[in-house]
């Protein structure tokens, strides 16, 4: 079954933000968002998984360039919420597999997977949709991995 | 700004696996995905934040009717790995907004996080890429959610 992946993409601009330990209740995701969007911050990837004993985490990604402001907002909603911490980190890249009509796409995720492991390359953060499979990794792995996605998926690096 | 969301989608036959505690180290995430493309379970979304003590948790949603067999897959592997935990929920559904050229998609996010929020619908679950934007909310607000956030786009309730 021919996996059809159209493109790789490879975003060395991002910083992950991640806000943990937040109340997992209505509202919250609400807030972060409209108060990064007032200060006219925009954000890639927004990845949040199952919250556990009513406490949440949620992830996101912003350029690098606007990481302070984006931090000093965070830092904001933490003392209104009373609650959570706040992480940073500017030494990510995003890789993206970008497919057509990926209905199997865990065939297409399974081989992205596996070629990084098999470097030794973590997967940080993930986020999918049909059309696209994204992985935080280490900046310093983000050349290997594109020419390695690249090559499993039959592309020529661009 | 014209907030250009052009689509809303529910899914309302997915369900949520979580595997919990498990390495976060090479080859994990390539396992799973491998494992559950070999029983040819098909997987929408994939969302995993950033990890914490070398530990880190992976959720995904299946068909509702795949669940026992994934639930199957993940034990194997949790014995194999000697590590982690999984939980699965049938009730849930996943909504979303698709819009074109959603470069200033954290203004979208905000506004349907918003009226989600007002309305008392938590949100257990996000994932984003540019186009779209993901949220698993229980299956009993879904047609609630539906009419939301159609409403708040100016979309007809198809
Ligand atoms: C954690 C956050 O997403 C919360 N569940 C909310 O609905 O806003
Ligand atoms: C947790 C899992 O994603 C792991 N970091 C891996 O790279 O496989």
């Amino acid at each position: 079954e021919k996996l059809l992946v159209t493109a790789v993409t490879l975003k060395k601009d991002e910083a992950r933000v991640t806000v943990s330990d937040i109340p997992d209740r209505p509202g919250i995701a609400a807030d972060l968002f409209a108060a990064l969007g007032d200060v006219s911050i925009n954000v890639d990837m927004i990845v949040q998984s199952t919250g556990k004993d009513n406490l949440n985490t949620i992830s996101f990604t912003v350029l690098k360039n606007d990481v302070l402001k984006a931090e000093k907002v965070v830092k904001e909603l933490l003392t209104s919420w009373g609650a959570g911490g706040a992480s940073v980190d500017k030494n990510i890249a995003i890789i993206s597999a970008v497919g057509v009509g990926m209905k199997s796409h865990v065939g297409i995720a399974a081989r992205m997977f596996k070629v990084l492991a098999e470097n030794g390359i973590n997967i940080e953060m993930i986020s999918t949709s049909e059309i696209k499979i994204s992985c935080v990794i280490r900046d310093d792995k983000s050349e290997e991995a594109l020419k390695l996605i690249y090559s499993i998926f039959g592309l020529e690096n661009a």
